[in-house]
């Protein structure tokens, strides 16, 4: 049966937002998406005012990539406080790829802590084909380069940066009221259009 | 793959944190399903910088229960975006499970409804084929029965554009409607955002599971997604 093409991309995606106080936001094409796209996006905590706090809930796969691995270890070596960095790349998933891919893991989140002058600070999250070896090159080259800023264009081709199949970026902000009157913002970044039933924990 | 992150300025606990996003995400990104696929790199992560000047919330704090409602709630927009984009998806289905005995057997009823490929393809065929629905709800993996009542079950599809009736009863106290005005069932079928609710009438819990349709486009784009 056909059917009518719904524009998502007007339909779902933002034209302005209102971001968090001190995160700042950066995104690159490194040459692993063979079309060009954005692949490779970095998000950072510039508030020293404070330690920041962070959790995640990862998939319950037995066969968990090399970052899933990696980001956990850094969340649980750092208990959960003092997490500032978030990379995240788009077009390989460095699934599957045992010793090598989690070298490579580690390699990527040293890199964005050496640019970003963090120590161990950083989680790592990848996404494309499974059973592929990280174009390790193309990416230390990109988190080399990588500029940032935390205007909406940063913010809308951060979400762009880590999309596969999607057929729009996903990227929502809000703000809300605490009982004394102070406005806190939440932003959210995701991506997903297909090996979707996820059971995080 | 689903990847994503939630940021925030406001400064919360570390064990609010964690609370927050497990309460959420367990609302939310575990509440999606497009394919029935789970990946090996799902990663939800959060972080609160603490940017706004105000105190920590932690679990006990006041302003707690309503971070996380709109942490919940958020999270929930959030992971809708990605079942709204399924791969050729041309439909956003909510199934909601209502009137459970517990949350967790709602989850599994809405879920297997959800990753049901009979139900998915009848909903792209706009097809209001109740039996399909019912079957994965007899089918469904719950600890034990004490949800399910045959004699209690009810089925229908609601429009959420505003049109009325709104509801269309399929199964009531599980038996087929033998009425059901096909021309409203159309209409409803039709639409891009539609839902079903399951009630089982034996408890009060219930869960909101949301989906998309099956279609040829979905294995169109799947057939040579690494070549």
């Amino acid at each position: 049966k056909a059917k009518a093409p719904i524009d998502k991309y007007s339909l779902y995606v933002p034209k302005t937002g209102v971001f968090p106080k001190k995160f700042e936001v950066g995104s690159i094409a490194t040459g692993v998406k063979k079309n060009g796209n954005l692949d490779l996006g970095i998000i950072v905590n510039r508030n020293t005012s404070r330690k920041s706090t962070s959790s995640a809930v990862f998939t319950t796969n037995r066969f968990k990539a090399a970052p899933v691995l990696k980001s956990k270890e850094v969340l649980e070596s750092n208990n959960y406080e003092g997490v500032n960095a978030i990379v995240v790349n788009s077009g390989c998933a460095n699934s599957m790829t045992g010793e090598v891919g989690m070298r490579d893991a580690e390699k990527m989140c040293d890199l964005v802590n050496n640019k970003l002058h963090l120590d161990n600070q950083t989680l790592i999250m990848s996404t494309g084909v499974i059973g592929q070896k990280l174009q390790m090159e193309k990416i230390a080259n990109g988190i080399d380069k990588i500029k940032f800023g935390s205007g909406f264009e940063d913010w809308l081709n951060m979400a762009k940066s880590i999309c596969t199949t999607d057929t729009f970026p996903k990227l929502i902000s809000s703000q809300f009221k605490l009982q004394n009157g102070k406005v806190y913002t939440l932003t959210g970044i995701s991506k997903g259009a297909g090996m979707i039933c996820p059971n995080m924990a | 793959t689903l990847l994503g992150y939630l940021v925030t300025d406001l400064p919360i606990s570390s064990r609010g944190i964690k609370k927050i996003l497990s309460f959420a995400g367990e609302r939310s990104f575990n509440c999606i399903s497009v394919d029935g696929d789970m990946s090996t790199n799902d990663t939800i992560c959060m972080i609160a910088n603490g940017a706004v000047e105000t105190d920590v919330v932690d679990v006990d704090s006041p302003d707690f229960e309503d971070v996380c409602k709109n942490v919940t709630s958020f999270a929930q927009q959030l992971a809708q975006l990605v079942v709204r984009d399924g791969e050729g998806a041309t439909k956003f289905v909510t199934v909601r499970v209502t009137k459970s005995k517990t949350f967790e057997d709602a989850k599994i009823i809405a879920e297997t409804i959800s990753n049901s490929s009979l139900v998915k393809t009848a909903l792209y065929g706009e097809d209001a084929n109740w039996g399909r629905i019912l079957c994965a709800v007899g089918y469904s993996k719950t600890e034990n029965y004490d949800s399910l009542d045959e004699n209690k079950l009810n089925v229908k599809f609601v429009a959420t554009d505003g049109s009325t009736p709104s509801e269309l009863p399929l199964l009531i106290n599980g038996v087929p409607n033998l009425d059901v005005d096909e021309a409203r069932a159309s209409e409803i079928l039709a639409l891009n955002d539609l839902e079903i609710v399951v009630e089982l009438n034996t408890g009060e819990e219930e869960c909101n599971f949301w989906t998309c349709d099956l279609t040829h486009e979905y294995v169109t784009i799947n057939g040579d997604y690494r070549s």
